[in-house]
């Protein structure tokens, strides 16, 4: 499903950007 | 005669005070005491919920109410709150609908 995969494409940007 | 005037003024030693202020810088957050430690910058129900749905095998994820039966005693609305820092912070995402989450440790 297209949602969920962006959803987690988005989920592990933010988590990418809260561990630098 | 010739009578010299010196030019008075000038060379008054205006020091620049550069006014210090006390160093209250304070990035606020943190330890809070032992009733609220924080794990991994997460507070208990926090990492409660992350470790639930991490535990969480199904594809589309684990549901706000499968959450409310698994943690029993924790309110709905803490629930929620943990659930919506847990997303912003990039640790669950929602799947097939907003009442369903999964962690982005998992695959």
């Amino acid at each position: 499903m297209e949602r969920i995969r962006k959803n987690k494409e988005a989920a592990l940007q933010r988590l990418a950007s809260r561990n630098i | 005669n010739k009578v010299q005037t010196m030019p008075a003024g000038g060379g008054a030693s205006h020091g620049l005070t550069t006014p210090v202020r006390p160093g209250t810088a304070d990035m606020g957050g943190g330890y809070t005491g032992a009733s609220d430690m924080y794990v991994n910058g997460l507070t208990p129900h926090q990492s409660q919920v992350l470790n639930l749905i991490k535990s969480c095998r199904a594809a589309e994820g684990m549901s706000i109410q499968e959450l409310k039966n698994r943690l029993k005693g924790m309110n709905i609305m803490t629930i929620k709150q943990a659930v919506e820092f847990l997303s912003n912070e990039g640790h669950i995402y929602s799947t097939v609908d907003e009442d369903h989450y999964r962690s982005t440790d998992a695959d």
